[in-house]
């Protein structure tokens, strides 16, 4: 039979701004070993680890729909943190690519 | 001859 390895599933993932902070730490952009922003670390009490659904190791394609491909790790946290502060929007929608 | 893509590490950033 057929085995699946690693297949990149992307699933939309909705993060209210429910705390002070988002509280993730992300490695990596364009041009660096990690070519996509990768979750390192959810902090405790943040907006993210209260979500309960982001996962450290998750791939972070697109915020609010605005994808992070080809962005330097400078530009792809700006996008993000200006995500989280904007008052447009009471939450941060999130396209992560996990391996299922 | 092997070619290897050598890549720096990326820098952390809090969110």
């Amino acid at each position: 039979g057929l085995t699946q390895v690693g297949i990149m599933e992307p699933v939309l993932i909705r993060v209210p701004k429910c705390a002070s902070t988002l509280g993730i730490a992300v490695e990596g952009g364009a041009n660096t070993r990690q070519t996509l922003p990768r979750i390192t670390t959810i902090q405790k009490g943040s907006s993210a680890h209260i979500c309960g659904r982001l996962r450290v190791g998750q791939v972070i394609l697109e915020v609010n729909g605005v994808s992070l491909k080809g962005m330097e790790h400078r530009d792809a946290t700006r996008v993000i943190a200006e995500a989280y502060k904007t008052k447009d929007k009471d939450f941060v929608d999130f396209l992560i690519a996990e391996f299922n | 001859r092997e070619k290897r893509l050598t890549l720096p590490p990326s820098e952390i950033t809090l969110l």
